[in-house]
């Protein structure tokens, strides 16, 4: 396998795609079934899951065009050229081209629109051709045995060097079992994720996810995928200490602010940004504030309002600057009237967890307007 | 059928000329690109395509190398520009 130069891949793991326009040679249905049911073999090896979009832009833009189509490579009328795609990037980054001078079908007839597409996503997350003539990933085209799995190992060691192994992902507790090693002094036992008794340490937005941490894991679950991921923090921000106080995301900066005791760190995906930790009393507390609750940021406003026991703090991102004093948490949220462990905004609402309890809260009409569960995001 | 011979052989070296342009980012500088012989750039080029390809390496228009080119195939190069 290869790779594009500079190794390019997206560094999310939940990925959009959009069908722009259909082949007058097949139902839209057919379309739709055969681009779905490609992107769910790239997810079947990968960590990476793929959400339809109907109207907005989406990662992954899909199109059929004959000839000139807007791009540098032109198609070439029937044969040769059948479809082509860029790698992981912004703006034609991802996208796949397919010609209208084939004939696309769903059999082994013609050019078969399933394998053609698993091969130009291959593109689209960052693989270049393979020499291997057994391999997906292999230029030229060539009719495939529909009973056998389509990728080949070169084609899985290839996707896997970029984006790592499905992980162990469950969409219930029951399913998700540990390997007991007899010898290994017992460790703790893992958060139950259906526990009625669930809390969290903190809550935020990730790249599109959202992010519940409790004592050294988390769990990443994106609204529109059923399963849940869960994982160590460590595996992901090695340095950072277990148990984290307050998080929060400035999605336009791709950025994450993590809190623990005293200390902030900003990390951007998987990594911490250099000249961190720092002490939270830069951002303007004074010396009696030694921990954060809980912290979110809300974009309409440009706010980050931090949370301290019965009070909170909002943060000027324009003017750079944090409240003089703090205020009580149930002036501004009537109906939070305590102590909160951790919150964060979806949509246009916040969500505020105390204890057992998440309290869904409507800004507009200031007023909590849902109680629920702490597991209400997991598939429980 | 001389005339025939040629003919099919003009269409050979125009198929892999535009191949190796598309896919190999072969540049055809002058005439003597053409010249077959065993170091010229169009050889080197050939040679480069068939290994990828898992042809015989032969630098030359053989029936399997041009029966490969005429195939349906990703419109992506695979020798990256």
């Amino acid at each position: 396998f290869s790779t594009f130069a500079g190794e390019p891949k997206w560094t999310k793991q939940v990925l959009t795609y959009r069908i722009l326009n259909y082949t007058p040679d097949l139902h839209p249905a057919d379309v739709d079934a055969a681009i779905k049911k490609a992107f769910n073999v790239w997810s079947s090896v990968t960590p990476l899951k793929f959400i339809k979009e109907e109207n907005d832009h989406a990662d992954i833009m899909i199109s059929f065009a004959a000839r000139g189509h807007n791009d540098f490579i032109p198609f070439d009328g029937p044969g040769g050229s059948i479809a082509h795609a860029y790698a992981p990037g912004t703006d034609f980054g991802g996208d796949a081209h397919f010609d209208e001078d084939e004939t696309w079908t769903i059999s082994t007839e013609g050019t078969n629109l399933f394998y053609v597409a698993l091969h130009e996503f291959g593109h689209s997350l960052g693989l270049f051709h393979s020499k291997d003539p057994e391999a997906l990933m292999y230029p030229i085209y060539r009719k495939s045995d529909p009973s056998a799995f389509p990728l080949h190992q070169d084609d899985i060691y290839g996707i896997q060097y970029l984006y790592g192994h499905s992980p162990n992902t469950y969409s219930d507790q029951k399913e998700f079992t540990e390997v007991k090693e007899p010898d290994k002094p017992k460790e703790p036992a893992l958060p139950d994720t259906c526990s009625p008794d669930l809390t969290f340490d903190a809550v935020t937005t990730f790249r599109g996810e959202i992010m519940f941490f409790k004592d050294k894991h988390f769990w990443r679950k994106h609204p529109s995928v059923r399963e849940v991921n869960f994982g160590l923090i460590s595996s992901f921000w090695p340095r950072l200490p277990p148990g984290v106080d307050a998080a929060y995301e400035v999605p336009e900066k791709d950025e994450t602010v993590l809190f623990k005791g005293n200390e902030f760190w900003v990390v951007r995906g998987n990594t911490i940004l250099p000249g961190y930790p720092q002490k939270i009393y830069v951002l303007g507390f004074p010396k009696d504030v030694t921990k954060i609750d809980a912290a979110f940021y809300n974009r309409n406003k440009g706010k980050i309002y931090f949370f301290i026991v019965d009070k909170f703090w909002s943060y000027n991102k324009r003017s750079q600057s944090m409240d003089r004093k703090p205020r009580h948490i149930r002036e501004a949220f009537p109906g939070i009237n305590e102590k909160i462990d951790a919150v964060f905004q979806h949509k246009n609402f916040f969500y505020f967890f105390h204890g057992r309890k998440q309290f869904e809260f409507d800004p507009s009409k200031k007023r909590v307007t849902r109680l629920l569960k702490t597991t209400f995001w997991f598939p429980c | 059928f001389p005339a025939d011979m040629r003919q099919k052989k003009e269409e050979g070296i125009q198929n892999i000329q535009m191949y190796l342009e598309n896919y190999y980012s072969f540049k055809k500088e002058g005439e003597s690109d053409f010249i077959w012989k065993n170091n010229s750039p169009i050889t080197k080029k050939i040679k480069e395509m068939q290994e990828f390809l898992g042809l015989e390496v032969t630098g030359k228009l053989d029936s399997k190398t041009l029966d490969l080119i005429q195939q349906p195939r990703c419109g992506f190069p695979d020798i990256a520009g």
